[in-house]
């Protein structure tokens, strides 16, 4: 469902080049778990953003389900990014100033669901994520791990067929980080969404089938989960 | 050197109230190295703002070095916050449009630090951190784990009695997680620094002497550290 060709991404500070993808070729297949690791500045949400058509790459094909997304135009790039993908941000990317509920629902409204449905799907995503009486919280009346789960619901909430997470339990202690990755888990097992999740943490990365060692913009190993 | 006496927070929410702290007793000896657990939403950046005068509590006291900072002027506050107190940021709260290295001069400009030392401490700190080369790039244009460590090296340049880290490896690789603790052990054993430190990583939270786990505004344990 995903495939990169000779992937490169190349960012430029006052005229100096930032190679953040050297050049990374992978096919991950339909309904498939796989853990993305890797040590700081290795190179994987620049490759996520990509991955989930935020970005362009400097060099290099990237097929979504089969289509070239350089041929998309930007319009259809959002629709597809709405309705196909939910990511999760390292740092959240919540709205201000809008309340936890308003910002779950914001995808739904793209997509244009009635207002009834919209608000019936957040409730429920709340609740899922532990955060039932925290509707009207803003972001910034939030702790950092409960924003965090506003993201995760978010990202959940048009039902996607594919997630891309990324380190979705950085702020989270060890409970609830599993409370999430059993969500996931089920998402992938029972409704063969395809999950791409980055993570630092061990434990968690062992979630998947399957595990991408990224370093320094190569993929440096990229192996069966045999503790599954 | 820090000590609190029926301490409580309460946040206000249209008029509703949110009890983060519902009553905490605390003294932390100066040279400790203190870590403070528990679940998601539990209290800890709350309680960790008031230690570092960052906000003020609802109701008791607060002591640090022997006196009541209820008594400060907000001016004397900002003050001792500059250079007494280290605070690394669960969010990381760096200065957007500003470069890696003059978030890290930041303290050191309020302490009228000489430029010429203000440029060579900053350099040391980002190279203690391992982001050599980053000087100029801005937060937006370094991965989450890099703005963490900028955020840490920020802390540190002023030679805080006491440091006050939120989360400080949230976003880290385990090896640079290591690293970094080794780092402040370093400046708990040989400098006799004070460190308290918010973590929800086992493996973190073992850096320490004792460990303090909050549940629902509450501390529900205080223990030695025996895997130490
Ligand atoms: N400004 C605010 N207004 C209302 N409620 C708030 C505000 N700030 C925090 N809270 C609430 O207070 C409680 C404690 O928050 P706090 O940030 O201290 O938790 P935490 O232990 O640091 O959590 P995490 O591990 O997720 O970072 C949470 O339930 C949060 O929703
Ligand atoms: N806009 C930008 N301009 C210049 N360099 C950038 C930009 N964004 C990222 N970089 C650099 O690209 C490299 C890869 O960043 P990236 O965010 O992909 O790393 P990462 O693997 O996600 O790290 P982390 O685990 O710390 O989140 C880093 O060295 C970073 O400094
Ligand atoms: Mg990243
Ligand atoms: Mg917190």
């Amino acid at each position: 469902v995903v495939k990169v060709v000779g992937l490169k991404k190349t960012y430029f500070l006052d005229h100096v080049a930032v190679p953040a993808i050297k050049e990374v070729n992978l096919e991950i297949p339909k309904g498939s778990f796989v853990s993305i690791t890797g040590a700081s500045g290795s190179g994987k949400t620049t490759f996520m953003n990509i991955l989930g058509c935020l970005d362009k790459p400097t060099e290099g094909e990237y097929f979504l389900q089969g289509t070239d997304v350089s041929s998309f135009t930007p319009d259809r790039l959002a629709e597809i990014r709405n309705e196909r993908i939910g990511f999760i941000f390292q740092n959240f990317n919540l709205l201000a100033r809008t309340s936890a509920m308003e910002n779950i629902e914001l995808p739904l409204v793209y997509s244009g669901t009635s207002r009834h449905e919209r608000v019936k799907k957040a409730l429920e995503l709340l609740e899922m994520m532990g955060l039932k009486g925290f509707e009207k919280h803003f972001p910034q009346q939030l702790s950092g791990g409960q924003q965090q789960r506003v993201a995760i619901a978010r990202a959940l909430v048009n039902s996607p067929s594919i997630i891309l997470a990324d380190e979705p339990t950085g702020n989270l202690d060890t409970k609830t980080s599993y409370e999430i990755m059993h969500v996931l888990k089920k998402l992938n097992e029972e409704m063969g969404v395809t999950i791409i999740l980055v993570t630092h943490e061990h434990d968690i990365a062992a979630y998947a089938q399957r595990i991408i060692t990224f370093r320094d913009g190569l993929i440096v190993s990229d192996t069966v989960n045999h503790e599954k």
